[in-house]
């Protein structure tokens, strides 16, 4: 999949994925 | 709630009764964020109701290099807005008791 984890310094773990199908929004 | 261009959605079923929650963040609106935004995706990540501060997940998220310094008021806020309707959310299906 398209993920990727980032963890910062502090612990918390980050993940990044796709952006959901709602930021399809007008401009 | 205020567009801020950044959004921040339950990434969970809110069983209303977690301290800690999942949380998704991602941009919508990169003209609303002062700096310029390295298109990353979405970020996912868990937040604790009861002890933490959106605040402070927002300049770690700066840390982290998803946004610039410049931007973590605009990122705080969109969380603190969140976490907030979650609360109040919380609070309206708790019963008023006896």
């Amino acid at each position: 999949s398209a993920t990727a984890q980032v963890v910062h310094s502090a612990g918390r773990r980050f993940i990044v994925s796709p952006v959901p199908e709602s930021r399809l929004k007008d401009y | 709630a205020e567009d801020t261009g950044v959004r921040v959605e339950l990434n969970e079923e809110d069983d209303g009764k977690k301290a800690s929650i999942a949380l998704k963040l991602w941009v919508e609106d990169a003209k609303k964020l002062k700096g310029k935004y390295k298109d990353t995706g979405a970020i996912e990540f868990t937040f604790d109701l009861l002890n933490e501060v959106a605040e402070v997940v927002a300049q770690e998220m700066v840390d982290s290099g998803f946004f610039l310094e410049c931007d973590v008021k605009i990122v705080g806020k969109s969380i603190r807005d969140r976490v907030a309707l979650i609360k109040w959310r919380r609070e309206r299906t708790v019963s008023p008791g006896n």
